[in-house]
């Protein structure tokens, strides 16, 4: 069991180290295990490509996001599952991370993603769009939409 | 690609009977605040075992029951039905699809069902882990919570960790 | 004391009502004292227009950064201050939202907003818009920008 | 309108003299991820009393000092002034403006400065209050902290109704 654990953590370092050089297109992350004997805890490093290394704090609340997605990412790496469902996780992400991030999703090869999004950009990496819509007050009601980029939603911010 | 299609019916502002087709690799639910995408998460959440009223942002489990509108009455109870394809049998069901529902009705009465067979809550969670795929909430990252795990303590990402493997 | 508190309270009171039904187009808020002999807590109360009123939890995400808002200016408006700082308050906001909650930021009579955001609508509400660029790696550089819409900046999402 | 104008060296990540004009109703400050947006909120907090390390997204008060890039050595001091109109001498202090300016040494050392005159802390909290308008932190949300009001137990809320009051 505990060489399963060193087997893990170390694909789950590695594709975290793959998905936050892809996500900032350079830098450096790590996981850094704090032991007292025996592993007590695991802390995350990383540089910011450009930026020296500094504490975790002081990055930016997209920064955060990026860098726990290519964590999480790599968690279900380790891990995989049925299918994966995020819920609005994208809006801290400026425009052009936001396209970066539909790149790492659409990227997950065998893997199955709901995503709810505001983003116009993370729409137009999916494969299919539903929209719900609450036309009559307080019901909400689903319709398909096509994925032309000209018919994707207003309500899109 | 295992998640087929998903069915809702009187689920929070589901008030309608409702069925998404899911066999896509990535798809997108979009809409304006308050529309009932989240709510359609919490629905898919709920059929696969969250037992967690704060995940699914309700007070009792009679929350998830539409509570009707300004132009609609209540409804008596909450259903949905989750079908996942079944490859090769890796759901140890004998069957080409698998289908986990769910249902909670005003007298808090509550049926969980395989494939149309009245089972307990820990009969579906066994079909789900059956697959050898990981489960429960990690898969599932809900509004705010993805820098969760950056905000950690490290003692509780070890824990996750361990979890994991 | 506890008569400047009752006004305070009836002024910040009518406000919400006042912004909510604004933001909301319709529905109902009021605030809801919590008392045991003497005044322990202030509860909210809402009633989203065509809805019926619910448990505060089942709120979207959205619904409660706008009823949030909604009370953040009556408190503004009942002890105001030299200027008001908002730090990318209108990230969970759809387009339409982000366009009410623009208006409401313009109706403030008297106040000074300083509003970090990545959204379009808002930037437009401005009448002034500082790019904050990061053109050598690590060193911030700030650059004024004109406001017709269309050098609106592109990492706007 | 009271704010006028803002400069900033040297601290997080304006490692050169920048200056902003702030004469008007409605500012907008827009940018990348990690552009440095949320810095320039920091040097108008820290400016105006902010010693809540958390709030300000740092373990200790050197970390506001420019720490280098990959391209830049660190630096020796940071330091923000924050110009303020003063219209009917608001302020009390009989000029047409009031400059508050704030700095702080690797060596720890820290200055407050009131129109160019050292001073302590609680000098500049106590013109910042004198105009009667509320101060503190209130009148600042920062990036997640708007639904804060509502998630707040009504105990809370009711302190910072009394606050206001
Ligand atoms: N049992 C119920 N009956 C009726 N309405 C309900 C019920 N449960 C929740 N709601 C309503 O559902 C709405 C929230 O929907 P939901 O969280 O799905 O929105 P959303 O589309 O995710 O929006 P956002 O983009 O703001 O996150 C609230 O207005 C709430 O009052
Ligand atoms: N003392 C310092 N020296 C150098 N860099 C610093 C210092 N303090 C913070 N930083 C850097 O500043 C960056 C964060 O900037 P900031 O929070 O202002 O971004 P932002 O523009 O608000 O982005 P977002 O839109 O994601 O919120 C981080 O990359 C952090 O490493
Ligand atoms: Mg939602
Ligand atoms: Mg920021």
């Amino acid at each position: 069991a505990s060489t399963l654990f060193e087997e893990t953590f170390a694909v789950i370092e590695k594709a975290f180290q793959e998905n936050f050089i892809k996500m900032f297109d350079g830098g450096e992350a790590r996981l850094v295990r704090q032991e007292n004997g025996e592993l007590t805890g695991i802390d995350i490093d990383v540089v910011l490509p450009g930026k020296r290394r500094q504490p975790l704090e002081l990055l930016s609340g997209g920064e955060k996001v990026l860098t726990a997605a290519a964590l999480q990412f790599a968690l279900f790496k380790a891990r995989p599952s049925l299918f994966y469902l995020l819920d609005e996780v994208d809006n801290a992400l400026d425009e052009d991370n936001v396209h970066r991030f539909a790149r790492l999703l659409r990227e997950q090869e065998d893997s199955q993603f709901l995503v709810v999004t505001h983003n116009r950009e993370t729409m137009l990496a999916a494969d299919v769009l539903y929209g719900v819509t609450m036309q009559e007050s307080g019901v909400s009601k689903v319709v398909s939409l096509r994925l032309d980029s000209d018919e994707v939603p207003v309500h899109a911010s | 690609m295992y998640l087929k299609s998903l069915h809702i019916q009187g689920f929070k502002t589901f008030e309608q009977s409702t069925t998404l087709e899911l066999s896509y690799p990535i798809i997108a639910i979009v809409g304006p605040n308050g529309s009932g995408k989240s709510n359609l998460v919490d629905a898919l959440r709920w059929t696969l075992c969250e037992q967690n009223l704060r995940t699914l942002r309700a007070r009792s489990m009679l929350d998830l029951i539409f509570a009707g509108s300004a132009t609609r009455r209540p409804v008596s109870y909450a259903e949905a039905e989750v079908v996942f394809n079944n490859p090769g049998d890796v759901f140890g069901t004998g069957g080409d699809t698998v289908t986990v529902a769910r249902r909670i009705f005003r007298s808090k009465e509550s049926d969980f069902l395989i494939d149309g067979k009245s089972v307990q809550l820990r009969d579906v969670e066994a079909v789900l882990t059956s697959t050898g795929l990981g489960f429960r909430h990690y898969p599932f990252i809900g509004q705010g919570e993805m820098s969760r795990i950056f905000t950690m303590k490290p003692e509780e990402r070890k824990t996750l960790f361990e979890e994991v493997a």
